[in-house]
């Protein structure tokens, strides 16, 4: 089982656009896929027109089991894990608790699904500290911008702490370079540098700026099946392949 | 003196920017201007140039006064306090403590600007309020996309709290529209849909998407410096007219 978080304490690089669009396109190459939503903001569920009942909050705090909160999408092999704004009970009920970095890898230890994505909030605080834990693997959305080029020493700091003392498997995905415009100078020149100094740990596939992909959330739909021929969508198709192949490489 | 933050937890939508934008406006018009930031990314101070030493979280904790924080940017009449990720060890530390929310309207108290711009951070924890209990008013930064407008309800909900329990003075001085894109149906009909339903309570000036504005930060100036005469630049030099002309009705 794969376990697969999107993180990024920058706020607005697609985090939650990104988990939504690849759980989607991975669940339609016939994989039986949870997506569960770290995030008190609540994007991901509503992303698949999935409101919030119990939720993450419930299944964290050990009042409900995974089969309780798990919602099936209206994408055929997705189901979801809503969340909202009591998830930010969470960290305050469990901080104090010993193992409060696995709550969640704990909850969800007995399940099996072929992969599971976890969507996580712009903080690199207790709910990315257990979706890291909780995972196999870590990609980190970003523009190309100097913002997120910035804040990237603090994500991949937190990366290496984790894998250091809860979790030795944790292994980075990739940086996923997203909202893209090949247009203006500023995109072109970031991603050549972002490419030169990571090299093999970015991804090949970048996501441009697509407007179907802004608009597709109001419809309750993830952009790969609003417009399937957008760019944005075909990107993120495209990923999803370069995300399965690399299991081969595993 | 008036005391301003950009608060909005949905993440990206322009609180820095606009942060930064507005103290540089402001403090071109000849009054006294000072930036907190109070976000551990600490992108307001870098876009202004300005290395973090001690800063807010030092400032915070009662290490160092004010005096001993505050750095003179490149721009005439506008002080930053800037911040780094040690201000994540703020929460920790202060957070049992009586009058916890207060601790960044004790620390300014007997400061003297004619006015304060605070950048907070994507969240509503104890950053963000400790931002709102210091200030007298509120700008909500928000794209004109889904996600914004269905976390406005949790900004809004937080700032009537913080109004009633922590700070009765506290006031919205209005919803700023960021990053928009009038050449796109989604942008126009969300721009629609805000002003219908918050009228007077959505600044007149939006503010479009303009590359010259991504730009400036890596150049360590304010887009309104970086390219005065680009359109992102002239809205901010608009909504600073904006903001100073209320001043009068007050
Ligand atoms: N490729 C794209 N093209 C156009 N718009 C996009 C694209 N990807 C994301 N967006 C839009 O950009 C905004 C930010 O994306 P998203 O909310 O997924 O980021 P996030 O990192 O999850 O944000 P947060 O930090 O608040 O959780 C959203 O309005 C989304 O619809
Ligand atoms: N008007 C604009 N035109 C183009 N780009 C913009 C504009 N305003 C902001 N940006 C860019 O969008 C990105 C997000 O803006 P910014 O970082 O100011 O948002 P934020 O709300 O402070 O983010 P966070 O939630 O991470 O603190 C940045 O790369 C910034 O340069
Ligand atoms: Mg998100
Ligand atoms: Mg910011």
């Amino acid at each position: 089982m794969r376990i697969i978080s999107f993180c990024n304490q920058k706020g607005g690089v697609g985090k939650t656009t990104s988990a939504v669009n690849l759980a989607t396109t991975v669940a339609s190459a016939n994989k039986r896929v949870l997506l569960i939503d770290m995030d008190p903001q609540g994007n991901a569920g509503t992303s698949l027109g999935v409101r919030a009942g119990r939720g993450t909050y419930e299944l964290l705090i050990g009042k409900a089991d995974l089969g309780d909160v798990m919602v099936c999408s209206k994408v055929p092999n997705l189901h979801v894990v809503p969340s909202s704004q009591n998830l930010v009970g969470a960290e305050i009920e469990l901080v104090s608790k010993r193992g409060r970095e696995h709550f969640l890898k704990d909850r969800i230890s007995k399940t099996d699904y072929d992969y599971i994505f976890i969507d996580s909030p712009p903080s690199l605080g207790f709910l990315t500290i257990n979706a890291l834990t909780a995972s196999t693997g870590v990609i980190v959305p970003m523009q190309c911008d100097f913002f997120s080029l910035e804040g990237l020493v603090h994500i991949l700091g937190t990366f290496r702490i984790v894998r250091k003392e809860f979790n030795p498997q944790l292994h980075l995905e990739g940086l996923l370079l997203t909202m893209c415009d090949s247009r203006t100078r500023l995109g072109l020149y970031m991603e050549k540098e972002i490419r030169q100094h990571f090299g093999e740990k970015v991804f090949n596939t970048t996501i441009p700026r697509n407007i179907k992909i802004a608009e597709a959330p109001s419809h309750g739909v993830p952009g790969v099946v609003f417009d399937v021929r957008s760019p944005g969508a075909q990107a993120y198709i495209a990923l999803g392949k370069e995300v399965i192949s690399y299991e081969k490489k595993l």
